[in-house]
């Protein structure tokens, strides 16, 4: 079973 | 005092086909460098980035950083009214509410404008370390599209896995499975029709088919197309917009449970 990941995860939120 | 005139209208046509789908709505951004905008899908899985310089423009007027809410649905249907070899002209006032696109037939002998309300929407702006990619695949970008076609009426993921071998689209379903490879080949004539991979590392990641496949909606603005992997970062699937800029997608993997 795959999880789909956040993007906010890798990237900074500003 | 905004005013972007774009020779090639049918750029700008094109941008809006290309995202409108994966976006509802979102800030258009005007500064010195350029026309840019930066917007996450609803499922906050994937980022839309577009940068359109300014030298790119036949005329660029932007007095002071503006930031544009637009329904990208609205603004898709008005600029279905101008014509592919129309000049595009867009225009605000600082503090205005509303945007003008002007539309000029190449002969001068048709000018439409249209006046948009714009929109207040408070979106996340994301940053965006530079990174280095473990492996980059550049490839036509009709191929691109075609494979991500084919592999979703197949399965609902893809895993694009990177070797020195070439690139490999894999997917599985209920009625099978299916691969496919494509190897380097830049000896071919034109380098449009180049696929060439530069890999550090081999790199292998799984994706959603749905969101690829609203990326090649991108198809009709670059005759290719880049993938960046790492292991460790969302994919980055570029398409360069001639003389101008780029619009680039990003997309978080999926991973195992």
């Amino acid at each position: 079973i795959f999880i789909q990941v956040y993007l906010a995860i890798y990237f900074l939120i500003l | 005092m905004l005013e972007l005139r774009l020779v090639q209208g049918s750029l700008l046509k094109k941008v809006l086909e290309a995202i409108k789908d994966l976006v509802t709505d979102a800030n258009f951004d005007c500064s010195t460098s350029g026309f840019s905008l930066q917007a996450m899908d609803s499922s906050h899985v994937a980022l839309v980035a577009l940068l359109l310089r300014s030298d790119g423009f036949e005329h660029f007027r932007c007095d002071r950083s503006l930031s544009m809410g637009m329904n990208l649905n609205h603004v898709s249907k008005l600029l279905k009214c101008a014509s592919n070899d129309d000049i595009i002209t867009i225009k605000a006032d600082d503090d205005a509410d509303t945007v003008t696109f002007m539309f000029e037939s190449p002969r001068q002998d048709k000018i439409a404008d249209f006046e948009m309300k714009l929109m207040d929407i408070k979106s996340e702006h994301l940053g965006i370390p530079e990174a280095e990619y473990q492996s980059i695949v550049k490839m036509p970008s009709q191929e691109f599209a075609r494979i991500c076609k084919d592999l979703s009426s197949i399965g609902d993921t893809v895993v694009i896995s990177v070797t020195k071998e070439g690139v490999k689209f894999s997917t599985r379903g209920d009625i099978g499975s299916a691969n496919i490879v494509c190897r380097q080949n830049s000896t071919v004539d034109k380098p449009e029709e180049a696929t060439t991979i530069q890999m550090k590392e081999p790199v292998s990641l799984t994706f959603a088919l749905r969101y690829m496949n609203s990326f090649t909606k991108a198809t009709p603005l670059s005759s290719s197309v880049s993938i960046s992997m790492s292991s460790d970062l969302p994919v980055v699937v570029e398409y360069k917009i001639a003389e101008m800029g780029y619009l680039r997608y990003y997309l978080a993997p999926k991973i195992e449970d």
